[in-house]
């Protein structure tokens, strides 16, 4: 693997850890885990099988996340049922903004002291 | 500017909301910032009404005429600053409650203004001003990119790689001089976000992002507003 960095004078050392796929090969016991802790319920077999599709895609995408950005920690959130297009969908909502050009702009602040 | 702030030690942040299944982010950085506005006013931190805004706000983006505020379908936090303007003010949570559906009819009653907008501006992509302007002013409105927030449990957020496309409002509340970065093999500043997905997520609700690179736009869609004394008729 690569790692990519606009500060490559910090990558002096590379951090090397074991792949560690808990996650994946347990996916339906954590799924279960999930379904307690966040009170999720599905209304037929088809959807439950949906969902777990997609909890099993998210951990794989909460894997890749990970590596991309090593100093938070990513894994199963109240989220993890929706696929990215529904998250976006449900959860998000900022419109594109073009700030116009008479916008009242913030004076500049001094930053000294 | 001092090393490490935040506005949650002075008493101006209110408790982490949730904006439940509704895309209605941007009306909680928009109360955020005008809560923390208001208490530098009055001395008083009151919850402002995010339902009030989904109900009534209808602001267009003058520039883009199809870019309005609308409710569960999302907004602009500069829209619904210049409503609030407009409108006189937002009344207190308790008195017009969320319910995380745009399905019900405007209640606004002008004799429960609790918080007025004095005026409100965009502020200068420089980070150093970004701080400046937080610590001056308060809270401050901000739009990012939560691509990672979806799977984020804890800890400073860094990607290599994020889209600087922005499409969540939340609400900047401070920043720290130093985030554990194992990969860099050293601390890195970083700011404060609260966001508005409940307490259970993040850090208890708040997420921490790197500064000091365009991390996920964070630094690309701030606003500062100013309140004025508001008492209730």
């Amino acid at each position: 693997s690569t790692v990519s960095s606009n500060e490559p004078e910090d990558l002096l050392i590379r951090q090397v850890v074991a792949h560690d796929d808990d996650l994946l090969m347990n996916a339906e016991h954590h799924f279960t885990n999930f379904k307690s802790k966040f009170g999720k319920s599905y209304a037929t077999r088809e959807e439950h099988a949906y969902r777990l599709g997609v909890f099993k895609a998210n951990l794989r995408r909460a894997r890749r996340h990970q590596k991309l950005d090593p100093s938070a920690v990513h894994g199963i959130t109240q989220f993890s049922d929706l696929t990215p297009a529904e998250f976006r969908r449900t959860y998000l909502g900022l419109k594109r903004l073009r700030i116009p050009a008479d916008a009242h702009k913030a004076p500049i602040l001094p930053t000294n002291d | 500017l001092p090393t490490d702030f935040d506005w949650r030690d002075h008493g101006a942040v209110t408790a982490v909301k949730n904006q439940g299944s509704c895309g209605s982010c941007w009306s909680f950085s928009t109360t955020g910032a005008l809560e923390g506005a208001n208490f530098l006013a009055t001395g008083k931190l009151v919850s402002l009404s995010e339902q009030q805004l989904v109900d009534c706000d209808h602001e267009c983006d003058p520039d883009e005429p199809g870019s309005c505020d609308s409710g569960c379908n999302g907004g602009l936090m500069t829209s619904a600053f210049e409503y609030t303007l407009k409108t006189g003010g937002l009344m207190q949570e308790e008195d017009y409650p969320y319910t995380g559906t745009d399905h019900g009819t405007c209640k606004f009653d002008k004799s429960k203004i609790v918080a007025s907008v004095a005026n409100f501006s965009v502020v200068s992509l420089d980070e150093d001003q970004i701080a400046a302007n937080l610590v001056k002013n308060g809270p401050l409105a901000v739009g990012i990119n939560a691509v990672f927030m979806q799977t984020y449990i804890g800890g400073v957020s860094c990607p290599y790689i994020c889209s600087r496309r922005l499409n969540h409002g939340v609400l900047l509340v401070g920043y720290g001089s130093e985030g554990y970065s194992p990969i860099r093999m050293k601390d890195k500043p970083y700011w404060i976000i609260k966001n508005s997905w409940g307490e259970s997520w993040g850090e208890n609700g708040y997420y921490k992002i790197c500064r000091g690179r365009d991390v996920c736009g964070v630094d690309s869609m701030v606003s500062t507003v100013a309140a004025i004394h508001t008492t209730p008729k």
